[in-house]
């Protein structure tokens, strides 16, 4: 456990941050398992190579066989001889909106999840631990309803424009206004699509001649964003202060390679709460690091705007730091704000040159304005600009059922990532056959999970990921508790060394 | 390859090649450790600098497609402890192998060979050499 | 069960499994009575 001892100076709060070592042997057996799943793929592969088993993936035509190959074979091997295996825990269809509880389509497969079939049966009130719902914003009654129902007949649902043109509407505008002054900056742009906000904006701020550095988990979106604008990325380790103090240190003293000529930008972008990790950005040393090294600093909040702080605002607002330190808040509606979409906040001349050169505004039809809505309403909730202290409740709800979950699932002998306040609480697996078994006996318990295997984590540090909502009871909570508890047992995943002292 | 346990993994996944063949009643001890170096050699030359690209989609356009697993450690960077101990280690069991077979003629040259099969295409200027 | 997911033939298909459980017997049985004869 890496328990960060806070130094006084920068942060105003504890920072309890832990990442149990995989245990010596958990990580052997966990590389047998994947060499028997990798025999029996190569076994598999030779009995559809020579037709001895009917292949059911997708595969060139004899006439095609000259041409470059379409499907990359080996590309796919892990997909076809080990995701398949245990996919059925993956991508279920859901009936319902994603709260606290939510319906789901009962499937069968009779080819081993080659292909699924509908039984019609629909699995009711299964516990949601795996959506991102952190306030509890995601339902289809309440307060967001009627208003929505309202904009939805006045407004109508899809915008057929880009906001350069006539698809700037007065809604936008008022959001936009709201989300400057929630998040505490001068202003802020909205777009339709929170991935797209990272990708397209951040070509617009760096291109060749700048330096990016980018933490090793960094969301898909930043990677793409980075990739797309030309500049140079250098990679820090997860949340590892000193590895970005070294390569900000070489970037001012060396400059660029060959020319030796001074990086004209330096963008670090980190996220706020890294979803895969359940860590917390350590945002006060990342700012001192920027002001004492000149750089500019861009952060990704969508996971942590409205989950953190008290007052919802954000791991800015959780550090009790001043907005006006990060030059490029971003963030989106989708985990916290029941919506979809995402924002940029900062300077007004930086969003001024936003509106004018990204390529979202340029080129993506806006926001729907029924989706505005649920983001107006729910973002004046958690201000409390309805006359009415539920949003903060929920803020605060949340992080008690944050603490709560952490703490009962540690005293229980899982090994759980992350930080403490982080509500996206990952708990290891390991093993590649366990991720599916997990996500089996949780469905059988009536509970929905999200589990992570490799690529998508290391190979040895697969996981189950909860997310926590404020939405949920403390029976809510209870019941899944109970429920992990007895699968932990069957499955033998109480692999922690470290005790709770009480 | 440089993740956790992965090198204790590989030592003891050849140490139960190891013990697997000197159960096969009619393998006499110089067989063994021969069979044991002779198919480790393979296994290593197969996965390491037979098999190009990922056997999952990587989010990099395909920049890794054509690189073998042993370009693609540590991002092709040279004399990383990784490489380091998978060249070592063919050694060491060349090594074995030689004394236990009692330095017979016949298994020596087919034990160098099996040897050099792993070790020239580990050789820094052999890096994307086809 | 634990068996069957450390080993990972809990994905496995049946006559995959089949396949798997006959190498592991055999192969175990083997080191047994090489062990045995050894000592």
């Amino acid at each position: 456990i890496h328990r960060i001892a806070h130094n006084g100076g920068l942060y105003k709060r504890p920072f309890n941050e832990a990442f149990e070592e995989t245990p010596m042997l958990v990580a052997v057996l966990t590389y047998v398992g994947y060499g028997v799943l990798t025999l029996f793929g190569y076994l598999r592969d030779f009995m559809r190579h020579w037709k001895i088993e009917k292949c059911h993936h997708a595969t060139e035509r004899e006439e095609q066989k000259d041409f470059v190959p379409l499907y990359q074979d080996f590309e796919n091997f892990y997909t076809r001889n080990l995701y398949m295996r245990i996919r059925d825990s993956w991508n279920r269809p859901i009936c319902s909106v994603p709260g606290a509880k939510v319906d789901m389509l009962e499937r069968v497969s009779h080819d081993y999840n080659w292909t699924f079939m509908y039984t019609g049966r629909v699995i009711k009130d299964v516990i949601n631990m795996g959506s991102y719902n952190y306030l509890g914003f995601a339902q289809n009654t309440g307060i967001c309803k009627e208003a929505e129902a309202k904009v939805l007949s006045q407004y109508g649902a899809g915008v057929c424009s880009t906001r350069q043109e006539i698809g700037n509407l007065d809604k936008h505008e008022e959001l936009e206004e709201l989300v400057a002054r929630f998040l505490g900056v001068e202003a802020a742009m909205a777009y339709g699509m929170g991935f797209a906000t990272n990708s397209m904006n951040i070509p617009a701020l760096v291109g060749k001649g700048c330096l990016i550095l980018s933490d090793e988990l960094n969301h898909a979106s930043l990677v793409l964003g980075a990739r797309l604008s030309g500049a140079t990325i250098r990679i820090f380790k997860h949340n590892n202060m000193q590895s970005l103090e070294k390569l900000l240190k070489d970037a001012i003293v060396h400059g660029q390679p060959r020319t030796h000529r001074p990086w004209k930008k330096i963008l670090i972008l980190v996220e706020g709460i890294y979803s895969m990790e359940g860590s917390i950005v350590r945002l006060p040393e990342v700012i001192a690091l920027k002001k004492k090294y000149k750089s500019y600093l861009y952060l990704d909040e969508a996971h942590s705007i409205g989950a953190l702080g008290p007052t919802g605002r954000g791991v800015v607002e959780y550090f009790g730091l001043d907005p006006e330190d990060v030059d490029v808040m971003m963030g989106t509606f989708t985990k916290s704000f029941g919506a979809a979409g995402g924002y940029i906040g900062g300077k007004k001349e930086l969003i001024d040159y936003l509106r004018t050169h990204s390529h979202s505004t340029v080129y993506a039809t806006s926001l729907s304005p029924p989706v505005v809505e649920q983001i107006l309403i729910s973002m004046k909730c958690i201000m409390g600009e309805d006359g009415t202290t539920f949003g903060r409740q929920c803020v605060q709800q949340l992080a008690e059922n944050t603490r709560y979950f952490r703490r009962r699932l540690k005293e229980m002998g899982f090994i759980i990532y992350g930080n403490e306040d982080s509500p996206v609480v990952p708990l290891m697996l390991y093993m590649p056959a366990k991720i599916g078994a997990f996500g089996r006996e949780m469905l059988k318990r009536n509970i929905g999970v999200v589990v992570v295997g490799f690529p998508a984590t290391p190979i040895i540090e697969s996981r189950a990921r909860f997310c926590v909502s404020a939405a949920h009871t403390k029976e809510i909570l209870d019941t899944a508790l109970k429920e992990i508890n007895e699968v932990g047992d069957l499955l033998q995943l109480k692999y922690s060394r470290h005790r709770l002292v009480p | 390859m440089n993740s956790r346990g992965i090198w204790l993994a590989y030592g003891i996944s050849v140490g139960v090649l190891h013990i697997i063949l000197l159960s096969i009643p009619c393998f006499s001890i110089p067989v063994v450790w021969t069979l044991t170096n002779v198919i480790h050699n393979l296994v290593m030359y197969w996965l390491l600098h037979m098999v190009k690209g990922t056997p999952f989609e990587t989010p990099d356009q395909g920049k890794d497609r054509l690189l073998t697993h042993w370009e693609q450690i540590d991002y092709g960077t040279q004399c990383t402890s990784s490489r380091k101990f998978l060249s070592i280690s063919p050694i060491v069991l060349y090594f074995l192998t030689s004394f236990y077979t009692k330095y017979d003629p016949a298994h020596f040259l087919i034990n160098t060979v099996s040897l050099l099969s792993v070790l020239l295409p580990k050789l820094p200027l052999f890096h994307g050499v086809r | 069960y634990q068996y069957l997911l450390i080993t990972c033939s809990y994905v496995l298909e049946p006559w995959e499994q089949s396949m798997f459980h006959t190498i592991t017997v055999t192969v175990v049985a083997m080191v047994l009575y090489t062990a045995y004869v050894f000592i």
